[in-house]
């Protein structure tokens, strides 16, 4: 049922496709579909470091995003996001036992791979807590802050971000919503998020977040603290303010 | 002598069995003259076969699928049939009497998504929509 055409066949040079080695082709069609190019090799990091928390976690996030049959558990901000990045801290300051109070726990994070034009649609801040006896049977209020500003002779300008109240025996992940600095962090892109924890009791004494369970660098692998940052491609990447 | 065996020899070609039953209108356009008809082909691009797996945590790999053979308007070979027919549709609009409708438009493409490692040992997920080719309109 064809019809037969006028063609004009000078309009374009006449080229074959032709076959090629699949390699070949395979990074032609990688190009096209605008998929990374050949990942570098990763800043070698010996196994028994490389922290599993995060990838266990993300491996998890892909399994949902590519499970079109909507059983599995349902993950809050995946089906806005197009790109979810997780981080870990590269630094970790304790000012626990030892120093005057208020205790606190802080990391920091460097957030320089993250890429340009990308809106923020959620970020999380996960450290997993482990029973604790002492006080025992207690409620903790955990409240997370972003660090401004740092000062050499005086307190850090600290911004709030969360609050989470808890018993002192639970156990689990516990996620923090930082999302509201992340305006910050995309506006000094070159500068490192800084996050502090702190731990209170129920009457307001501060309590050394490690005796409260929260674990840090030094916990197992496979649950040592992490970030991750849900984005949208968008053309004004700082959210409106509230 | 030798004019009669040319005008024997396109009609062969005009013969040429057609392998592919769902050639688009340039049915004829793509097979003449001992040119490859183009047909689509599956390819599974493997991460494993790219050395990607030390930092691809997953898939291991996806198809997709391309044309290849002897198209029209070949822009150039660095194309599959998806940027092609995108291409071709714009200058149809343009010219519309010299370049004919495309018909190696997409015609169903699905989302990928990418787990891997960043070089700082970040993980990544990137989720990229409509970005692998299922079929085309070539076929």
């Amino acid at each position: 049922g064809s019809s037969h055409l006028p063609r004009s066949p000078h309009v374009f040079p006449q080229h074959r496709l032709g076959v090629r080695e699949p390699r070949d082709m395979q990074r032609e069609i990688r190009e096209v579909l605008g998929l990374p190019g050949r990942p570098r090799s990763r800043a070698p990091l010996a196994t028994a470091q490389q922290p599993a928390s995060a990838p266990l976690f993300m491996l998890n996030l892909y399994h949902a995003m590519t499970d079109d049959s909507g059983n599995g558990p349902p993950q809050p901000h995946l089906h806005r996001a197009d790109l979810i990045m997780s981080f870990v801290n590269i630094v970790e300051h304790d000012r626990t036992l030892g120093y005057q109070e208020p205790h606190w726990k802080e990391f920091h994070f460097d957030l320089t791979q993250i890429p340009a034009g990308e809106a923020v649609t959620a970020a999380e801040f996960r450290i997993y807590k482990e029973p604790s006896t002492h006080p025992p049977n207690t409620t903790l209020h955990i409240s997370m802050f972003e660090v401004v500003q740092e000062r050499s002779n005086r307190e850090s300008d600290l911004f709030f971000l969360d609050l989470q109240t808890l018993r002192s025996g639970d156990e689990g992940w516990l996620v923090l919503d930082i999302t509201a600095a992340s305006d910050r962090w995309l506006l000094n892109h070159n500068k490192d998020l800084g996050l502090r924890l702190y731990v209170e009791t129920e009457d307001g004494h501060s309590l050394d977040p490690g005796l409260a369970g929260l674990l840090g660098q030094t916990a197992p692998r496979s649950r040592q603290p992490f970030m991750v940052g849900f984005f949208k491609a968008s053309q004004s990447p700082v959210r409106a303010p509230r | 002598t030798a004019r009669p065996l040319k005008k024997k020899k396109l009609n062969q070609v005009n013969q040429l069995p057609n392998s592919n039953k769902h050639l688009g209108i340039f049915d004829d356009g793509h097979g003449s003259l001992d040119r490859e008809v183009c047909r689509r082909h599956e390819l599974y691009v493997s991460f494993r076969d790219l050395g990607w797996l030390d930092s691809v945590i997953a898939p291991q790999g996806y198809s997709a699928y391309y044309c290849a053979g002897e198209c029209i308007y070949p822009l150039n070979s660095c194309m599959n049939s998806t940027n092609h027919a995108t291409m071709q549709a714009l200058v149809h609009l343009m010219k519309p009497d010299i370049v004919p409708k495309v018909c190696c438009v997409p015609t169903k493409l699905s989302a990928i998504s990418l787990l891997y490692y960043d070089r700082n040992n970040n993980v990544i997920l990137r989720r990229e929509r409509n970005m692998v080719v299922q079929a085309c309109g070539c076929h």
